[in-house]
């Protein structure tokens, strides 16, 4: 463990947490894609599967087990909680988030690091994750204005990949063994997905502005 | 020896 994987750990943990804390204190979803939010539990649960077979340290398994949950249950929120669910954007919220398993599924089917069951299902993850976004901020630049606590669970969302890149940076040259490409390339597209999101939410701090997305 | 993958990172 490292500090830019701590960091990146922590960062995840408090976009959630904000996410959490805008649909708990707004009982409000709108401007959160539900279809983001089921890739993410989708994301989580493919790349788990080692939960109950390898234990890597109490952390580790605390860590996976709140995003499982955290996921599992925004999903719920925004599907079945009888007040949540009513300030859905529904007709906003039209990418067709399917092909973008398909397309993990296939990619990790050609490229992964062994054919084994668990290692086409971790690849599928990190594939899918890197561009699980897509339907929020598709959402974002759909809904216009966008309100700070999303805002901010997006920025954090975008930026925890980013600490991860460094981390693997500091892997790559304190390890002589260490080699993850896959992850490597994926985290480094996903990162980039944020790119143009990180400029506008920039610009919108520094103005002192409400984050504008063009349309 | 290929070096065993462990999944290590969350």
């Amino acid at each position: 463990m490292n500090i830019f994987r701590f960091s990146g750990d922590m960062t995840h943990l408090i976009s959630i947490l904000v996410l959490l804390l805008k649909i708990y204190a707004t009982k409000s979803c709108s401007g959160i894609s539900l279809k983001t939010q089921e890739l993410y539990a989708l994301v989580f649960l493919t790349r788990y599967l080692n939960l109950f077979t390898e234990f890597f340290s109490v952390y580790n398994t605390v860590m996976k087990l709140v995003f499982i949950g955290s996921s599992l249950v925004i999903v719920w929120y925004m599907r079945m909680h009888r007040v949540v669910k009513l300030s859905y954007d529904k007709e906003l919220d039209t990418f067709r988030h399917y092909f973008l398993v398909v397309a993990s599924f296939v990619l990790a089917l050609l490229v992964h690091e062994k054919f084994t069951f668990q290692e086409i299902f971790w690849a599928f993850s990190i594939y899918l994750e890197a561009i699980a976004i897509l339907p929020q901020l598709v959402l974002l630049q759909r809904s216009g204005n966008v309100d700070n606590l999303t805002g901010q669970y997006v920025f954090f969302l975008g930026s925890y990949r980013a600490f991860y890149i460094l981390n693997w940076i500091y892997r790559y040259f304190t390890e002589n063994h260490f080699a993850r490409l896959i992850s490597c390339i994926s985290g480094l597209v996903q990162t980039a997905l944020y790119a143009d999101f990180f400029y506008y939410y920039f610009i919108s701090w520094k103005n002192n502005k409400k984050l504008q997305l063009p349309a | 020896l290929r070096e065993e993958k462990v999944h290590d990172e969350l």
